[in-house]
């Protein structure tokens, strides 16, 4: 463990939590795609299988449960909470995002590490997160409204995904043999999708214009 | 045990 990996999931439990509390607590998720919290909680069911099978730490365990629990929350209040689903903002979120599922799933087949089902079924969770973030930035571009409950998200996840690139560079120069090229591509892919975000997203805040 | 190796990040 060092520095980089555990602020990078301190961020990444912070994005999740934060916008967890504030959908309950405003009892509104406007500006949000459940899409994009789907494909999370597809990420996280399909590469935390392992949390029966293996031991790694009490952190690791505890983190997993977190993020299980958080992301299937969401979605539940989402989807099934009548006060918070009043507030989706269904016309707008239409990104066909079983295609990405299909499409990682299809791509895991074919490039992975390892045949192995537990194998395949992580390597789809790397495609699938660098992709997720997709419906949530096409809303936004859409609903051109960066309100505090999105912005601070994107934010937060973006800065987990940079400090995992810090982490593999740090474990790159003092682990021998840490090479796991699947990971490290995903990684840049998904960072570089946010890269794109916070270029506009500055724009926007500095000339005080709406995001476009 | 390969597999957590691989694997002990989030």
């Amino acid at each position: 463990m060092n520095i980089f990996r555990l602020a990078g999931d301190m961020t990444h439990m912070f994005s999740v939590l934060v916008l967890l509390l504030k959908i309950h607590t405003i009892k509104s998720c406007a500006g949000v795609s459940v899409k994009t919290q789907e494909l999370y909680a597809i990420v996280f069911a399909t590469r935390y299988l392992d949390i029966f099978t293996s031991f790694v730490s009490i952190y690791n365990t505890f983190m997993k449960l977190v993020f299980l629990g958080s992301s299937f929350s969401i979605v539940w209040y989402m989807r099934y909470h009548k006060a918070v689903h009043r507030t989706y903002d269904r016309e707008q979120d239409t990104f066909r995002h079983w295609f990405l599922v299909l499409s990682c799933l299809l791509l895991a087949l074919l490039i992975h590490e390892k045949f192995t089902f537990l194998e395949v079924l992580w390597t789809f969770s790397l495609y699938l997160e660098a992709v997720a973030i997709l419906p949530q930035l096409v809303l936004l571009q859409r609903t051109r409204n960066i309100d505090n409950l999105t912005g601070q998200y994107i934010f937060l996840l973006g800065g987990y995904r940079g400090l995992y690139i810090l982490n593999w560079i740090y474990r790159y120069f003092t682990e021998p043999h840490f090479v796991h090229w699947i990971t490290w591509i995903t990684g840049l892919v998904q960072t570089l999708l946010y890269a794109d975000f916070f270029y506009y997203y500055f724009l926007s805040w500095k000339n005080n214009k709406k995001l476009n | 045990k390969e597999f957590d190796a691989a694997h002990d990040e989030l």
